[in-house]
């Protein structure tokens, strides 16, 4: 195809990590812990920021430009 | 695209010429900061629409392996890359999983990734902004959320929305520690959706999934779709043709594979009966 329009299909990476310290996981924070910073820094890499955002007690969900 | 934080688990899924590879070093690299080491790798995806537009490492799915090799720790030892295929060419399933000895997977969940091409063309255009539109992207995206029935997929989850201008649509779903996404590109001639959710196979309602896995699809009706189930059980592949089947949609491929970190992942591909 010599024309390209936006690329629909999506990478998907998934990361599990352990850890020693049982509090930090089971209070529900781990990586949840890493600051807004940190993670702007990780998506520069990707090539996107983060457009909207929500949470519970579970975990973060951000919606994503691109 | 969505990027999906747990206390032990981050899922990223990008589209559009994003290198989603390079976030694996800062993530390492950060986690460690707080005490937490890399366990297990999932990588995942389709076939590109327009695979000589994406850059480095994503030039290739050999590329990218190579690069996940260099990159990942060497305590992920346990690793295995494949290409699934289906009867179409222009879709196949592109998997790489790493993991150490300790990384057990969980038995009972289930992660479902749903792609959807040749979109109907009346309902795709639900996700293009009016012309001149001055509403932001959040309140474009709750309008677009409503007026699709995206909201009715599962209607006990929190919704995170956004449209893009001029077109384009990306959601979040939230309920309790389950995720389910949504992301739309419209445009005719390479009109692409996603929809991706997790879950249990213990659920009281697995019934749900296949409520929801309809109501999905039926927002776009597309003229092709896969499926990719990732679950040790195998009773998730098989509810999902039997939901899909009632809505004209005729499974015609599926692959099957083992991956260390994964389990079993089945890709099936689906055409409208239409074609």
């Amino acid at each position: 195809m010599a024309m390209s329009g936006f690329e629909g299909f999506e990478k998907r990476l998934e990361l599990h990590f352990f850890g020693d310290d049982p509090v930090m996981v089971d209070n529900n924070l781990g990586l949840r812990l890493l600051g807004f910073e940190s993670l702007e820094q990780v998506l520069n890499a990707v090539q996107c920021t983060v457009v909207s955002a929500v949470a519970n007690q579970y975990f973060d969900a951000y919606v994503l430009s691109e | 695209s969505s990027l999906f934080v747990y206390p032990t688990k981050i899922i990223i899924k990008t589209c559009g010429t994003t290198q989603l590879l390079k976030s694996i070093r800062p993530l390492i690299h950060y986690a460690c900061n707080l005490g937490l080491t890399l366990c297990s790798c999932r990588y995942t995806r389709g076939s590109f629409i327009f695979p000589k537009a994406q850059p480095f490492p994503h030039t290739s799915f050999k590329e990218e392996v190579i690069y996940l090799e260099e990159t990942l720790p060497t305590n992920l030892c346990y690793r295995k890359a494949s290409v699934m295929p289906s009867k179409m060419t222009t879709h196949s399933w592109h998997v790489f999983t790493a993991s150490d000895q300790s990384h057990v997977i969980p038995k009972d969940i289930y992660t479902l990734e749903v792609c959807m091409t040749e979109l109907d063309r009346v309902l795709a255009r639900k996700f293009f902004q009016p012309p001149g539109g001055t509403k932001s992207g959040d309140i474009a995206g709750k309008e677009m959320t409503k007026i699709t029935g995206i909201g009715d997929i599962n209607p006990r989850a929190m919704i995170c929305d956004f449209a893009f201008d001029p077109c384009g649509y990306s959601m979040n779903g939230v309920h309790n520690d389950r995720y389910s996404t949504i992301h739309v590109t419209p445009e005719d001639g390479f009109s692409y959706a996603s929809f991706e959710c997790v879950g249990s196979i213990y659920d009281d309602d697995i019934e749900h999934l296949v409520g929801s896995l309809r109501k999905a699809v039926q927002v776009f009706r597309p003229g092709t779709l896969s499926v990719s189930t990732t679950c040790s059980s195998h009773e998730v592949w098989t509810r999902v043709a039997h939901a899909l089947e009632p809505l004209g949609l005729k499974c015609r491929s599926c692959a099957a594979d083992e991956f260390p970190a994964a389990g079993s992942i089945v890709f099936q591909t689906f055409t409208a009966r239409r074609k």
